[in-house]
């Protein structure tokens, strides 16, 4: 099964 | 003043086209270089960003930074309102809580102005660095939404995986299977027709359908569509705007639970 990650996980907010 | 004219105001049309099924509403930065705007969908899975540069329009104007939070569901409703081969202008005063849309027509027999309500959004701007990506396709961008189109009747996820040979697309469901394998192709006729990879190495990612399917709204926009991938991070799917700028999209991977 896979799950949906979020691209806050990948960018951070400036 | 903040003013910006486009004779080829379908263009315009076609870039809100390309980002109003993922953002509800989005804040305009008009600056002295051109119009950008980054949002991530409400679900924070994918983010829009686009560039319009100052001097792809026929007329740019902007005394000072102005930040333009629009509700597109009614940016849209205006649009509509443009014939295709009018002439658009983007209009408003500094510190401003409308904009106004000028629609003319070639011959200038009519000319038709919408003001509209803008809104104070609280945007959260994303850094982005600068990646290099392990595989990079470029390929028809029609080509690109007829797989997407046609893989999500098979199942919710795509696999994009991509090896020097070429690029396969495969989706699985409760129907069953389907995969589609592009060969790099890059001796054709026409440039557009083209399938070319770069790869530093193999990559294999999993994606929602959904998006991607949303994204290919930008499909009117351009005839190539770039690819970015590198394991475990966002997907970058770029439609290039000719001699104006970029509209680039970006979709968090699905992983293995």
């Amino acid at each position: 099964n896979e799950s949906q990650t979020r691209l806050d996980s990948f960018f951070k907010v400036t | 003043m903040f003013e910006a004219r486009l004779v080829q105001g379908a263009l315009l049309k076609k870039v809100l086209e390309s980002i109003k099924d993922l953002l509800n509403e989005a804040t305009w930065e008009c600056a002295a270089t051109g119009i950008s705007l980054q949002a991530m969908d409400s679900s924070h899975v994918s983010l829009v960003a686009l560039n319009l540069r100052s001097d792809g329009f026929d007329k740019y104007r902007c005394d000072r930074n102005v930040s333009l939070g629009m509700n597109l569901t009614n940016m849209a409703k205006i649009m509509k309102c443009a014939s295709n081969d009018d002439v658009i202008t983007i209009k408003a005063q500094d510190d401003a809580d409308t904009v106004t849309f000028v629609f003319e027509t070639p011959n200038q027999e009519k000319i038709s102005d919408y003001e509209m309500k803008l809104m104070n959004l609280d945007t959260e701007h994303l850094g982005i660095p600068d990646t290099d990506y392990s595989c990079i396709v470029k390929m028809p961008s029609v080509e690109f939404q007829r797989i997407c189109r046609d893989l999500s009747q098979i199942g919710d996820s795509v696999v994009i995986s991509c090896t020097k040979e070429g690029v396969k697309f495969s989706a699985a469901g409760d129907l069953g299977t389907g995969n589609v394998k592009l060969a790099q192709n890059a001796n054709v006729d026409k440039e557009e027709e083209a399938v070319v990879i770069e790869m530093q190495e193999p990559v294999s990612l999993t994606f929602a359908c959904r998006y991607l399917n949303s994204f290919t709204k930008a499909t009117p926009l351009a005839p190539q569509v770039q690819l970015s991938m590198s394991s475990d991070v966002p997907l970058v799917v770029e439609y290039k705007l000719e001699d104006m700028g970029y509209v680039r999209y970006y979709l968090a991977p699905k992983i293995e639970d």
